[in-house]
C-alpha cells in the first residue's frame, strides 16, 4: 500500500 | 499601472496549458521584479510555482504590487483567441477589478482586446525551504513525458531510482512490470538530447503517475526537464519558460510498500 504524503508539512 | 508585453506570446499560452489541468484558479503576484504564481492543485497534493522575470518581457511596468486572482479556465479560453505568433500584452490599472489581454499580429494589422474579471482569492503562500538535493537529473523533456505515459499503463505509481550509473523508472501492476533505464549520455550532438546526472547519494522514491503526467503538460515549454530528488522530501520537476523564467512542480513521495 502506497500512501500519498501531503505537501504542506514540508513547506511550513 | 501594470503592463507586461511579450513578443513571444506563445510562451504564455504554453504556461497556461501547463497549469490549467492542475489549477482552476490562482493569483498572479505582480511586482517590480516580475510575475509569480504559486498554488496547490485542487486536491492539495502538488504545488505549482511559476516565475516570469521582468527582464524577460519586451516591456514591463509595475508601479504598485498587484495580486490578480484569475479563473484559469477563463484565462486559457482568452489566450486561445490569440494566434501562435501574436504579441501578448497584459494590462491592469491599480486597484482594478479587471485585466486586459491585448493580442497584436506581428504585422500589427490585427489587434484584439479582451477583458477578464479578476477574483478575490485566499492567498495560501507556502514557504519552500532551500534544499540541497541528493540527485538532480537533467533529461530531454519529451523522453520524460514518454516514460511517464508508457509506465502509467502498468500501475498508478512510478518508482524513480537514481544512481551514478543512471536513472531507472519502474512501474508494476496487474498486467506485469515495466522498467526504463537511462544512462548518463557521454556525448550528444545537441545539448537538449543530453541526460546528465548530478548525484551526491543514490535515491529511490515512489511518485503518483497521475501527477507526473499532469506536470508533463509543460513539455512544449522546454526541450529539457530537471528532476531534483532527495530522500523523504518532495520531488521538484522544473521546466524553463524560454529565457524568461521557469515553472516548478513539487510532489511529495508516496510512503509504505
Amino acid at each position: 500500500l502506497h500512501l500519498q504524503q501531503p505537501l504542506i508539512p514540508f513547506f511550513r | 499601472m501594470f503592463e507586461a508585453r511579450l513578443v513571444h506570446g506563445n510562451l504564455l499560452k504554453k504556461v497556461l496549458d501547463a497549469i490549467k489541468d492542475l489549477l482552476t484558479e490562482a493569483s498572479w503576484d505582480c511586482a517590480d521584479s516580475g510575475i509569480q504564481l504559486q498554488a496547490m492543485d485542487n486536491s492539495h497534493v502538488s504545488l505549482v510555482s511559476v516565475n516570469l522575470r521582468a527582464e524577460g518581457f519586451d516591456k514591463y511596468r509595475c508601479d504598485r504590487n498587484l495580486i490578480m486572482g484569475m479563473d484559469l479556465t477563463s484565462m486559457s479560453k482568452i489566450l486561445k483567441c490569440s494566434a501562435s505568433d501574436d504579441i501578448i500584452t497584459m494590462k491592469a490599472q491599480d486597484n482594478a477589478d479587471t485585466v486586459s489581454f491585448i493580442f497584436e499580429s506581428p504585422s500589427q494589422e490585427k489587434v484584439s482586446d479582451y477583458q477578464m474579471k479578476l477574483m478575490n482569492l485566499d492567498q495560501d503562500h507556502l514557504g519552500i525551504p532551500e534544499t540541497e538535493y541528493a540527485c538532480v537529473i537533467k533529461m530531454p523533456s519529451g523522453e520524460f513525458a514518454r516514460i511517464c505515459r508508457d509506465l502509467s499503463n502498468f500501475g498508478e505509481n512510478i518508482v524513480i531510482a537514481c544512481s551514478k550509473e543512471g536513472v531507472k523508472f519502474s512501474a508494476a501492476g496487474d498486467i506485469g512490470t515495466a522498467n526504463v533505464k537511462l544512462a548518463q549520455t557521454s556525448s550528444v550532438d545537441k545539448e537538449e538530447d543530453a541526460v546528465v546526472i548530478d548525484m551526491q547519494e543514490p535515491v529511490t522514491l515512489t511518485f503518483a503517475c497521475r501527477y507526473l503526467n499532469m506536470f508533463t503538460k509543460a513539455t512544449p515549454l522546454s526541450p529539457q526537464v530537471s528532476l531534483s530528488m532527495h530522500p523523504d522530501v518532495p520531488l521538484v520537476v522544473e521546466y524553463a519558460i524560454g529565457e524568461i523564467g521557469q515553472i516548478q512542480y513539487f510532489l511529495a513521495p508516496k510512503i509504505g510498500d
